[in-house]
């Protein structure tokens, strides 16, 4: 990617010694995805060492794919189709690559920003020009395939995790999910159990379905779960109106149409009912009339059909250009766009504006002008509308999602299979592609997570984890309370879990919160899984010892504290947790803590306030007790506010986010 | 419909093999050709032996019911589909 490595600090990275140097080329970095398009610059060995070996990969032969095609970067690709056959019949092989090979593009675009080389003069058709490089860049990937045309299906993905343990990855990137469902049930929580056993960091993204509470995906306590954020980076396209009026959009419209002067400006949907109208608003296939849209700028809202889809509908019918509103769904949030016409997105706010101009000027008439790539945006990071939200509705004692990195607009390798747009029709083909989503915010965090292991080879999963989280920052680049895309307001730990993704505090967090396999069981047992169930999970027998009077008691680096209301009752709940804290730091170090809580709600007392550390590696544990007041809440439905616990000594502050909940 | 053969994940307790078995692939096979009655041939799609035990099987609702009863069967569960974020 082009710009989050420097938004993320990751230029210093590669100076801090000795945490900096590696760059995890001894990590193998699996993604599970679309596949790859092997052709990329991003997959370039150049200057990479042997391949690791405890690497036991392949790279596997099928459609316009075979073994060459892997190198000491690309150091494995495998495909997965035999669920995806069984469903929907066999792979029409004219049609679709039976192969690691990516026609889609995301799965290009994942695994090179996780750990992509550097490829200078990167852009998409001169846009986020720079040095594209994955977060961890020496590190290796390995790609396996398993999402198709016509989806992802379990089996195949728990096939992949399978064989990516056997093969020896050391991450695992998933940008995909499915709906929420008990762990044992869910393919990707039962096999990243398994990948976390041997040693395995697993990062999911937390899924697209915000700004909706209760929408994450991916939510076992064992992955972590990566929510989307902005970068400092935009694509602004102005559009100005016939009155003089000028109103900010963005694009990454490139074309000979740059449209220089006026022309009628059009809203299909002008004449919709209030109660949902028209589908003519949502310029659908087919909807428009070319004698009424030809020549014009046409003003379609968001909703049912892709982004781009729209602007081929009018360019079909004849539009010169098209302004892409958002609805009341997406807020003021702009996703930028390679459309096949000018184009350009704005805000539901603006929007409304453009519309009003139109409906009440005789002669509407506008135009688009592209301003290319602004960097040093403020503020940002922003948390992305589309972002799924908490609470975990699986265990809600767990707080989700766990941090937010860069997922809006991201530039990235492609494939070069199809154009920028993914439409058919669509007949450019493009090295790099800006696109958006949670899928491009978790493999920021596979690549830093790679970088980690390869700076700390003995550091488990979980302290991995703790290292990203409880170094996460919440306030942005004008030093405020990181902003709601959606909402325009303050966001929160359902938003942001940790908060934005720190590398460099990562890399040297001075403790950590460990977990092990076995507490994950215990924690299976705290929320009353069968034995069979835990079967499933831990592949063996396992007798509960009931560790753990809650599953908060999980050594989870966020803290979230339930308070079950019985009704009727107004005295105080009392949630009692304890954590343990490893030294990953040096000797000597005395730790204090202080807590942000919200006063009127909640009393909380730590017990020690002080840990002594002397030895590095050595363990001290506290307990936190917090007694919520008896709310006057609504059976079922949730009330919450938020707080933060913080161990410093001086150098390392050691955050945990707190969620109350009645 | 009662009949529709759909693919399943199958939950297995490994240790729980039958002696008489030489191999996990053998019991997993012998065990869904003895629910499939006249279809004799079992359709093993995958043979999960590292994250997880178990393998993916295609099945008919009825035929699932059965094999579940099966000792060292810890559960089954239907194919879902994921999506792309």
């Amino acid at each position: 990617t082009t710009r989050s490595p420097g938004f993320l600090g990751l230029d210093a990275v590669a100076s801090m010694r000795p945490e900096g140097a590696n760059m995890g080329h001894d990590v193998v970095v699996g993604v599970l995805d679309t596949g790859v398009w092997p052709e990329s610059e991003s997959f370039s060995d150049h200057e990479m060492g042997p391949v690791p070996a405890h690497w036991k990969g392949v790279c596997e032969v099928g459609t316009a794919f075979n073994s060459s095609h892997c190198n000491k970067k690309l150091v494995g690709a495998r495909f997965f189709a035999r669920g995806y056959e069984a469903a929907v019949g066999p792979i029409n092989e004219t049609a679709e690559f039976k192969s690691p090979r990516d026609q889609d593009g995301h799965g290009t675009h994942t695994a090179a920003t996780a750990a992509g080389a550097p490829v200078e003069n990167a852009s998409l058709l001169g846009y986020a020009e720079g040095i594209a490089r994955g977060m961890a860049p020496k590190a290796r990937i390995a790609a396996y395939k398993v999402c198709w045309v016509g989806g992802c299906f379990s089996s195949d993905i728990l096939a992949a995790i399978d064989k990516g343990v056997a093969d020896g990855v050391n991450v695992l990137s998933l940008s995909l999910g499915g709906g929420i469902a008990p762990y044992y049930r869910d393919a990707i929580s039962l096999g990243t159990f398994g990948a976390m056993e041997k040693g395995v960091f697993v990062s999911c993204s937390a899924g697209n379905s915000g700004p909706d509470a209760v929408s994450l995906s991916n939510v076992a306590p064992w992955i972590a779960t990566i929510g989307a954020s902005t970068l400092d980076r935009d694509f602004p396209a102005f559009i100005r109106l016939g009155n003089g009026m000028n109103y900010s959009g963005v694009s990454l419209y490139h074309g000979r149409q740059v449209l220089g002067t006026s022309v009628p400006l059009v809203y299909p949907g002008a004449n919709s009912s209030s109660t949902g109208g028209s589908p003519m608003n949502l310029c659908l296939a087919g909807t428009l009339d070319p004698k009424t849209v030809a020549g014009k700028i046409v003003v379609c809202d968001r909703g049912i059909t892709p982004r781009v889809a729209k602007g081929a509908v009018v360019k079909a019918a004849g539009g010169a250009g098209m302004v892409l509103t958002n609805t009341e769904a997406n807020g003021e949030e702009l996703v930028a766009d390679c459309h096949l016409i000018p184009a350009s997105a704005v805000g539901k706010k603006t929007g409304d504006v453009i519309k009003q101009y139109i409906q009440s000027t005789p002669n509407p008439t506008g135009t688009i002008l592209f301003k290319g790539t602004v960097l040093g945006v403020k503020p940002s990071p922003v948390v992305a509308a589309f972002s799924s939200r908490g609470p975990n509705i699986v265990n809600p004692e767990i707080l989700k999602p766990d941090m937010i990195a860069p997922g809006v607009n991201i530039l990235a390798a492609w494939t070069g299979f199809q154009g920028p747009t993914g439409l058919s029709n669509d007949p450019r083909r493009v090295k790099f592609n800006i696109i958006s989503g949670t899928s491009m915010s978790c493999p920021h965090v596979s690549g830093i997570a790679a970088l980690l292991k390869g700076a700390h080879p003995e550091w488990s999963p979980a302290a991995i984890k703790s290292a990203l989280m409880t170094t996460a920052y919440t306030l942005d680049n004008t030093k405020k309370k990181l902003m709601d895309a959606a909402t325009g307001n303050a966001s929160g730990p359902f938003d942001y879990g940790a908060g934005h993704v720190d590398p460099r505090k990562a890399l040297n967090p001075g403790l950590v919160y460990d977990i092990t396999a076995e507490d994950y069981i215990e924690f299976l047992c705290s929320i009353k899984y069968s034995p069979t169930e835990i079967y499933s999970l831990a592949k063996r027998n396992y007798t509960c010892r009931n560790t753990f009077r809650s599953p908060g008691d999980l050594n989870y680096p966020s803290i979230s504290a339930v308070f079950n209301v019985e009704s009727n009752s107004t005295s105080d709940i009392v949630v009692k947790y304890t954590r343990t804290l490893t030294n990953v730091g040096s000797a000597g170090s005395t730790y204090n803590v202080s807590v942000a809580y919200p006063l009127k709600e909640v009393s909380t007392v730590v017990e020690p306030r002080v840990l002594h550390f002397a030895q590095p590696n050595e363990k001290k544990t506290y307990t936190i007790t917090f007694t919520g007041k008896s709310l006057p809440v609504v059976p079922g439905l949730l009330v919450a506010t938020f707080g933060s616990l913080t161990w410093s000594d001086g150098v390392h502050d050691v955050r945990s986010p707190i969620s109350f909940s009645w | 419909s009662e009949g529709e053969t759909k693919t399943y994940i199958v939950h297995v307790a490994k240790s729980q093999m039958p002696a008489s078995f030489m191999s996990h692939e053998h019991w997993y096979t012998s065990a869904v050709e003895s629910v499939m009655g006249e279809e004799k041939e079992a359709s093993i799609l995958y043979d999960y032996a590292d994250a997880f035990h178990g393998f993916a099987t295609r099945l008919n609702a009825a035929q699932a019911e059965a094999l579940e009863k099966q000792e060292g069967i810890l559960g089954i569960y239907p194919e879902t589909v994921y999506e792309l974020h």
